[in-house]
């Protein structure tokens, strides 16, 4: 049968909820419930509610799906393929590179890690402790010493000794640090990366579409890995995935090398909806 | 009675005619909003609704109240008792023992030499032991931190149990007045880590045990701290990165799973920035 206003409302209403408990912030939820409400105008039949939801997740996660894969972009980039990560305190960054270096290694591809967080107590003796463990090259400077020339110094040993990658690290900021982000430019600006990749924290709220909006507006973002699904509902994918529209390539589940997984829309949608 | 806090609300409030349905409608729906972008939890947002609600037009404001005012210490009352009052923490004892905890990458270390300092400079002889056995660097974070803030720092970089660290931690600090545990992060779905901590407490018998929690955190946020409160007994809550723009509303959802209080917040990641909790400061900060 058809559905009553009243009772479009109710379902409309509870979709909302559902997709808010799961992390969609608080405006893409109301506006997927917007754009729902204008097709059921359309069309008001009972028995494909459910289906209508999957399916408009489904577009909104598709414009996030990667039209290629990490590897074909390496392929038909340039050598090195030098990767930037960035993204707010804690999210996962250093982590997630060890994972990428991991996984590109196990292809065969030769890499080079930047050990850009020059900044933070013990942040290169983390990296340098990953980069023991895999076996990959490591370029570090002092502490305090300038995140753009580690950078530059980490390319310019790739491109001599014919190496594949470089991932560059950078220290966390607050997208509200204007000599953060100003730092951040600089780095992106001498280290001309093929690819800038937004590191987000998959159990923030609200707050990480202003994250990538930020970093996107400031620095510019390529693609985004979302760490720590593992412990998250994800529905910052549907955030992002609906006010950026950038491939989201990776999802970290996981403290271990092999705990990155190809972003796969439909694991999604079975966590919020199923 | 009222700070800057509810300052729109209460603009909106005054510069209506009347305190009628309508109104009172749309001022819940306006803090409902606000308190949903601040990451508040979804079901206790819609319960403070009804509540605001049904007692702006059922209850008979008190004399000498205009019903404008009644509705103002209505929506103020309401929110403050979500938010819970600070906690004045005073090492007593010999040591004073701080259990820090808390999910991967929300401030534990940083916050554990933050709150190791603001002590050291109120005459408390601090230490601070490495429990963290499985981060690259954990030590090292700390002992360059603990440098830079004049703080000993206690750690085994070959030892690989938490439990033994601690014990030889604990006896080499046995005459400070206050010792912090930086533990390693973890999450609710990680069964193997509660356990551990779980062992941890019983082995520290921490005087407080206090949860750092990410400002950012969205809705797994009462999730979260009621896991952790299952298996080590949460009294106090540390909010770090409040210097960014999120609101940490999830503060809200940890203090009503728990009953702990929000006991300090990280504003940067300097170790002197560090605050005491203020409630009205951080309702006046949710409300945008
Ligand atoms: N459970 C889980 N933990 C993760 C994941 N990714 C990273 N972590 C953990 O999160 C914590 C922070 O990770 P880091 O890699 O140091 O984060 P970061 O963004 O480099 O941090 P800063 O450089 O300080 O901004 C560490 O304890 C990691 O092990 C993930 O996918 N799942
Ligand atoms: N801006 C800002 N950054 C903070 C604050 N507190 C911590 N940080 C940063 O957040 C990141 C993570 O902090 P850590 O102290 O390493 O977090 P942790 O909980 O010990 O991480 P794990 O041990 O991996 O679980 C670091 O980059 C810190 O400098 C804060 O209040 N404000
Ligand atoms: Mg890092
Ligand atoms: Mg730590």
């Amino acid at each position: 049968g058809e559905l009553g206003e009243r009772e479009l409302e109710n379902i409309l209403w509870d979709f909302q909820i559902s997709l808010m408990e799961a992390d969609v912030a608080l405006e893409i939820a109301e506006d997927i419930v917007d754009d729902l409400r204008e097709s059921f105008m359309k069309n008001k039949s009972r028995d494909v509610v459910k289906e209508r939801f999957k399916e408009k997740l489904e577009e909104i996660l598709n414009k996030a799906k990667p039209e290629r894969g990490l590897l074909e972009l390496i392929s038909e980039g340039d050598k090195p393929y030098v990767i930037l990560f960035l993204g707010v305190n804690g999210t996962g960054k250093t982590t997630t590179i060890a994972k990428v270096a991991h996984y590109l290694s196990r292809e065969g591809l030769d890499v080079v890690i930047a050990a850009g967080d020059t900044f933070r107590a013990g942040a290169i003796e983390q990296i340098e402790e990953h980069a023991r463990r895999l076996g990959v090259k490591l370029v570090k400077h002092d502490v305090g010493a300038d995140s753009a020339a580690v950078a530059y110094d980490a390319i310019k040993h790739a491109e001599a000794r014919g190496k594949d990658i470089v991932l560059i690290d950078t220290a966390g900021r607050m997208q509200t640090n204007r000599n953060l982000m100003d730092e951040l430019r600089k780095i992106a600006r001498v280290s001309k990366p093929d690819m800038k990749v937004f590191v987000g924290d998959a159990l923030s709220g609200n707050d990480v579409v202003d994250q990538a909006t930020t970093f996107d507006r400031e620095i510019g973002v390529d693609s985004i890995i979302l760490a720590k699904m593992d412990a998250a509902k994800g529905g910052c994918a549907i955030s992002l995935a609906y006010v950026l529209e950038k491939p989201i390539l990776f999802l970290g589940t996981g403290q271990k090398y092999e705990d990155l997984m190809e972003f796969d829309p439909q694991l999604l949608i079975d966590l919020i909806i199923g | 009675l009222l700070g800057k806090s509810l300052s729109s609300v209460i603009r909106k409030i005054s510069s209506t005619a009347l305190v009628d349905e309508r109104l009172v409608k749309e001022i819940v729906r306006d803090i409902q909003r606000a308190l949903l972008r601040a990451d508040v939890n979804v079901k206790l947002v819609l319960d403070l609704s009804k509540r605001i609600e049904e007692r702006a037009l059922k209850e008979d404001p008190p004399r000498g109240l205009s019903r404008k005012q009644h509705l103002i210490k209505i929506v103020y009352e309401e929110i403050v008792a979500l938010v819970g009052e600070g906690k004045k923490i005073v090492p007593r004892g010999k040591p004073f023992k701080v259990l820090m905890i808390g999910i991967q990458g929300s401030g534990k270390t940083t916050s554990a030499i933050k709150l190791g300092r603001y002590y050291q400079k109120r005459g408390y002889k601090t230490g601070v032991i490495c429990a963290d056995t499985y981060r690259p660097g954990a030590l090292d974070q700390l002992l360059q931190l603990g440098e830079k803030a004049g703080i000993e720092i206690y750690g085994e970089r070959n030892e690989s149990d938490p439990i033994k660290i601690v014990s030889h931690g604990l006896e080499k600090f046995r005459n400070f007045d206050l010792v912090l545990i930086d533990t390693a992060g973890r999450h609710k779905e990680e069964e193997g880590l509660l356990r551990e901590m779980e062992e941890l407490s019983k082995v520290v018998n921490p005087d407080e045990v206090m949860l750092v929690l990410d400002a950012t955190i969205g809705q797994e946020a009462g999730k979260q701290a009621k896991a952790f409160h299952e298996r080590a007994k949460v009294g106090s809550i540390f909010l770090s990165k409040m210097d960014g723009s999120a609101k940490g509303g999830g503060a809200i959802s940890a203090v009503a799973e728990t009953g702990a209080k929000v006991a300090f917040i990280g504003i940067g990641e300097r170790i002197d920035d560090i605050e005491e909790f203020d409630p009205e400061g951080f309702v006046s900060r949710l409300l945008g």
